[in-house]
């Protein structure tokens, strides 16, 4: 039986690019319907790049149906294989050191002139 | 390609020369700023060879249009780096010009000499933030410049036609652009 997601180690083979989002690892094969501890800190993530609108809930731990729809705009966007679950190659695409310019670009963007 | 709300870009007459210039006070701690100037002037003459826009360096840095700087933590823009890796950098659409990069990161001019895993390579991430600073928005072309991530140790400096054909969308083409001097690997991958 394997250990729950959230107590389980990093695969001895797991290259962590990331010293910032290093325990998203641990999220691998999430998929909608359970509670992972933690997962609030990935939301966290889709919200700040875009996919995750503001309004929605992301202090909860629960890989809820919206948390679901974001991960799969963000496999589209990315090219991934649509498929609403935390695999691999999404694992692997989040962990990578990125641009903080967000990629969806909202009307409130921070990033939009201020005058 | 992709741009910001509103499409916006430098508002003045075409051809234009906008100045960019480095904060006095802050800088990376491990590269001479002498470095730095022949990384940024490099990368920013990646995006004048295909657009009609010159770029110069200021002598006052409050007086620049692009103002450049390497800043820790909360550095009061409401987007606070986070140390290593994570985050590298980013760049205000038009015509705020701002471009910060995060100072915690390991910046490297080369990989021969700089030997940490977690080195990022700074002309990558100079031309990147750069294409912000002009109206790009990130690309999800893997190979373009404009893509959102970039690995340690990777290198992507090289305008791909996505990159291109974005930027001149915004600011016409140079006139001494000729997009068959591009090498193969440029275009193979975009619309070829």
């Amino acid at each position: 039986r394997t250990a729950p997601l959230s107590s389980s180690p990093e695969p001895a083979t797991t290259i962590n690019h990331n010293s910032t989002w290093p325990n998203f690892q641990k999220f691998l094969d999430a998929s909608k319907g359970r509670h992972f501890s933690g997962i609030s800190e990935l939301k966290k993530y889709m919200q700040r790049f875009g996919y995750l609108q503001v309004t929605d809930t992301t202090s909860g731990d629960e890989f809820d149906e919206r948390f679901e729809f974001a991960v799969a705009r963000y496999q589209r966007k990315l090219g991934l294989t649509v498929t609403g679950k935390l695999d691999s190659d999404t694992i692997s695409e989040m962990t990578l050191p990125r641009c903080g310019v967000s990629d969806t670009l909202p009307t409130s963007n921070l990033h939009a002139v201020r005058h | 390609y992709n741009y910001f709300n509103g499409k916006p870009r430098w508002s003045r007459a075409i051809p234009t020369t906008l100045t960019y210039a480095f904060s006095p006070n802050c800088m990376a701690s491990n590269l001479k700023l002498s470095d730095i100037r022949l990384v940024f002037r490099r990368a920013f003459s990646r995006w004048s060879a295909v657009i009609p826009v010159n770029f110069t360096e200021a002598e006052t840095y409050g007086f620049s249009d692009i103002k450049i700087g390497f800043y820790t933590g909360d550095h009061d823009d409401g987007e606070p780096f986070d140390g290593v890796l994570g985050v590298l950098a980013h760049g205000f659409s038009p015509e705020s010009g701002k471009l910060h990069l995060d100072a915690a990161e390991t910046w490297a001019l080369d990989f021969e000499s700089e030997k940490s895993r977690v080195a990022v390579d700074l002309e990558s991430v100079a031309t990147h933030e750069i294409g912000h600073v002009l109206g790009l928005a990130h690309s999800f072309d893997k190979e373009s410049v404009m893509y959102p991530s970039l690995k340690p140790r990777e290198k992507k400096m090289d305008l791909k036609v996505d990159d291109i054909e974005g930027i001149q969308q915004l600011y016409g083409s140079n006139p001494n652009f000729n997009i068959k001097t591009l090498s193969q690997s440029d275009t193979s991958s975009n619309h070829g």
